[in-house]
């Protein structure tokens, strides 16, 4: 299978509805330092299920855009701005290799709490991470994610992280 | 449990020095380097430690410590590329993996990617360095608009420039 | 203790703000960014925690971790620089701190070491990228000699190619 | 005060006796991955005394230059030329404002023992650290030396670290 396009709502430095795509076998993202590449890389980590403690920010709330110049600034913002970013998702339109879409969508509110879609229903976690599992994306191993600055860090990771890397693909 | 982790690992430690060679060849070394993965408890593996070994061409064994940065970025990609192989996901997203990385270098990786790439396995690989996504098929753009405060985005087919 | 870290402390203060601005201006932000000092503790400052901020022009105020790669490299050397300028050390030794900046960033701490580099204040900069180096006064090409297992080196002058 | 040049005695990937330089207001340090440009910054850090905790090697004999395609080859090597190779060295040629230069070396050999000699005189520990920090060179701040893959964390320190920098250089 293979992932066709993103869209993304309010997600980090992307204000309001954005589809980005399409993608093909061998894409490259990129742009200038602050573009927001690695935010696109934070989205399809937050979409697939990954973790908080893996991405940059421990909060999910931090996820929803934030737009005005100043910290905690919303309240000089009229209320109408206010309700249309209180959440944020993102979408993953994937292609099976026999050819059908699924749509896998992750939402959180200014809660910080998520809500998972597969094709606009609404699931528990557990069947949205079996439905990722069956087309071999493995969420605990994180193996086909590599973020920004680590790429080093694996060829010295200790022998108990690898031999734990290999139990989850396993 | 030790039949899946053994069937992983063997796997794994079947690919790694092939991966890793084909990293790490080129004019002067037509052979590549050497690489390879070692069990420290044979009995409950998954217990213990697995280490990985690379040298590259022409250079001694040392431990991974030694290498320079451009060398241990090279041997991390071997050993995450042959990682991958074993119940491979169908994407691998890859964030600026090429930072450390000089031009020659750059481009066996680039070549790699394009070569391995497929309908089976996608690759999106976020880079600063033209030597890599110039041999990508498509390029997504991130530009930042200041006057409405976000990211945007344009897309860029390069297949059609092929030669 | 208080009066010699309050010195330090004052004088790196004050420095940082136009420090940071000199690396973060462009023709589309001609302001550059904002960047400070804290103290978390007034009355003994050396027992407790200072806290750097930094926020690239157009950026709301965020917590450092928030920046990017590119945004947190180019404020570490903005504190670095402003550091330096208390009782500066007469060279100053940077590995590849450009590894995460594209080329309008790596263009602006080239441009900034130029200017600031004299006879008194001397830097060496290792690099891969030639945005870089081609600012130089001096090359120092290092090479790995295969036959000898051994790094050579070969220096060139670039002041006498200069326009 | 600058520095002149380097000369290396079989320090890390430099065999032999090599200069290197002259070094002048702004050089830059360029080569393939692996040819041996942070080994000269560990040459730089090595000769000023800085601390071997904070280089790639704990072991100062590892900075001693080793031929040979294989680990403990040694014994395959004729007998002179491990007698050549058991010790190493780095000397700084610096030029103080004045204009006069002083010739700061530090050697190590195979049981890991480093000596010190200004202008070919050998000094203790103490000395030599007065002299450097008489040029402004602190080495206890390390604050003028960036090793490759710290300057990220520079922003990020904790706040304590930050304190404890500044503390050493006032
Ligand atoms: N919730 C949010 N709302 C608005 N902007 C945000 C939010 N979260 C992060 N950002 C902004 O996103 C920017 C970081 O983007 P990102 O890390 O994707 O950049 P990048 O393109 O990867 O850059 P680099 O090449 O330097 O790594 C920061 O400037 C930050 O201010
Ligand atoms: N004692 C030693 N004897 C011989 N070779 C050594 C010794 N110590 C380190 N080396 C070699 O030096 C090489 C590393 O050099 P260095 O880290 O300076 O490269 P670099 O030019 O900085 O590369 P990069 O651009 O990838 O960072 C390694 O390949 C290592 O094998
Ligand atoms: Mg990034
Ligand atoms: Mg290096």
């Amino acid at each position: 299978g293979r992932i066709i396009r993103l869209e993304l709502d309010n997600f980090k430095s992307y204000k309001g509805h954005q589809v980005i795509g399409p993608f093909h076998n061998f894409s490259c993202v990129i742009g200038p330092n602050g573009a927001g590449k690695s935010n696109l890389m934070d989205a399809i980590s937050f979409v697939l299920g990954v973790n908080s403690m893996q991405l940059r920010s421990q909060n999910l709330k931090d996820f929803i855009y934030r737009g005005g110049a100043m910290h905690d600034d919303q309240e000089a913002e009229g209320l109408s701005q206010r309700e249309t970013r209180r959440k944020a998702h993102v979408k993953i339109v994937y292609q099976e290799d026999g050819g059908r879409e699924i749509h896998f969508l992750r939402s959180v509110n200014s809660r910080g709490q998520s809500e998972y879609k597969i094709n606009d229903k609404v699931v528990l976690w557990t069947a949205y991470n079996a439905a990722l599992e069956k087309e071999n994306i493995l969420i605990r191993a994180r193996n086909f994610l590599v973020f920004q600055g680590d790429v080093e860090h694996v060829a010295s990771q200790s022998p108990k992280d690898l031999t734990l890397l290999i139990e989850h693909i396993s | 449990r030790y039949n899946l982790f053994m069937d992983a690992y063997n796997h794994i430690s079947e690919k790694i020095d092939q991966v890793y060679k084909d990293l790490t060849k080129s004019a002067n070394h037509p052979l590549g380097g050497t690489a390879y993965l070692s069990l420290e408890d044979n009995e409950e593996p998954y217990l213990e430690g697995i280490r990985y070994h690379a040298m590259p061409p022409m250079k001694r064994f040392r431990d991974m410590e030694q290498l320079s940065g451009g060398e241990k970025t090279m041997a991390a990609l071997a050993l995450l590329f042959a990682i991958h192989s074993y119940h491979p996901s169908p994407f691998f997203v890859l964030d600026e993996v090429d930072a450390a990385l000089d031009n020659a270098n750059v481009s066996k990786i680039a070549t790699y990617i394009r070569e391995h790439s497929n309908d089976k396995f996608q690759f999106i690989v976020i880079s600063l360095k033209s030597m890599l996504y110039q041999k990508a098929e498509s390029l997504v753009g991130i530009y930042r608009d200041q006057e409405i405060n976000s990211s945007r985005v344009l897309t860029l087919s390069l297949d059609q420039y092929e030669d």
